[in-house]
């Protein structure tokens, strides 16, 4: 696993609550708000499983910890977006809070429901990009969620150990926290 | 009046031709190496400038697969895990066409102005 440089993290008391908003103004009419925020759910669910730290839904987005919306083309800071597939999303390291995904992608919920065959599971790239929220950098490790790449129709969003010990290094453990054979990942694969 | 339909709407089915991808031109870079010479490789150098494995020195980017490059390619093939070759292979071009996130992956952290 890699950080930023500077290993910057949330520099509050340990355990601590960060809350998260959506953007009125920039969401995708072909999901439902309800939709959006039970993929975030999940994915908050994740991270705060295995660290001290918790995330809370707020209405309030102006003085929310972490603000997420979903944007076009140049939408202001600097980092434009370019379309159907290619860069899908970005966040920004700590203690920013700034998470953008991509309005051009044909975000997906349920990639069952969802035929096309460039949707992109919502849950999985929120699961990546809070990890830059929280302060990691893209993994090498393949099976890791905070490898840089996802394909379309695919669905990355359990956490494996790379990026567990990544994020509890940063952080410390949930003390409810219990290892899964699941989470180990087999870097022999990357080769 | 016929009953209501109980059956799930049909899915929407969105196709798009793959030469809409947005990096998908990069296929005909397949094989380059060191000393090739393809139209559009700069385009290319964009890419790895974007992710942070290539500085512009001067803003004069060539359609030449020069030593810079060739770091650039080993750098980020190390990086993401591949065979570390310098060589554009079908694996590494495989894994550059491939969605991904924006965030650079060798690279000082995406800081938000204050203002």
């Amino acid at each position: 696993y890699v950080y930023f440089p500077g290993k910057p993290r949330w520099a509050r008391p340990i355990p601590m609550t960060l809350t998260y908003a959506f953007s009125p103004e920039n969401l995708v009419g072909y999901l439902s708000l309800e939709d959006i925020r039970g993929a975030f759910k999940l994915a908050f669910a994740r991270w705060a499983s295995v660290i001290p730290v918790s995330f809370s839904e707020t209405d309030t987005y102006s003085f929310a910890d972490i603000k997420i919306g979903f944007y076009r083309g140049d939408h202001g800071d600097g980092e434009p977006f370019d379309g159907v597939l290619g860069v899908l999303a970005h966040a920004f390291s700590p203690e920013s809070g700034k998470f953008h995904l991509d309005a051009a992608e044909t975000w997906a919920v349920d990639l069952e429901s969802e035929k096309s065959t460039v949707a992109i599971d919502l849950e999985s790239v929120a699961t990546h990009e809070i990890g830059h929220l929280l302060g990691l950098a893209h993994s090498p490790v393949k099976e890791s969620v905070m490898y840089p790449s996802l394909k379309p129709r695919a669905k990355k969003a359990d956490l494996k150990l790379d990026d567990i010990e990544a994020v509890q290094a940063l952080y410390g453990s949930n003390p409810n926290f219990k290892f899964a054979s699941s989470m180990e990942s087999d870097i022999s694969s990357n080769q | 009046r016929p009953p209501p339909e109980l059956a799930p709407s049909p899915a929407t089915v969105v196709t798009v031709k793959n030469g809409s991808y947005t990096w998908h031109g990069f296929q005909r870079f397949l094989g380059a190496r060191r000393g090739s010479r393809i139209s559009g490789m700069a385009e290319l150098k964009k890419y790895f400038n974007r992710f942070g494995y290539l500085g512009f020195q001067d803003g004069n980017v060539t359609d030449v697969f020069d030593t810079r490059l060739e770091s650039a390619v080993a750098a980020y093939q190390a990086k993401l895990g591949l065979p570390v070759t310098g060589r554009l292979d079908s694996e590494t071009l495989s894994q550059m066409m491939s969605p991904r996130c924006g965030m650079r992956d060798a690279m000082q952290p995406m800081h938000a102005a204050m203002h």
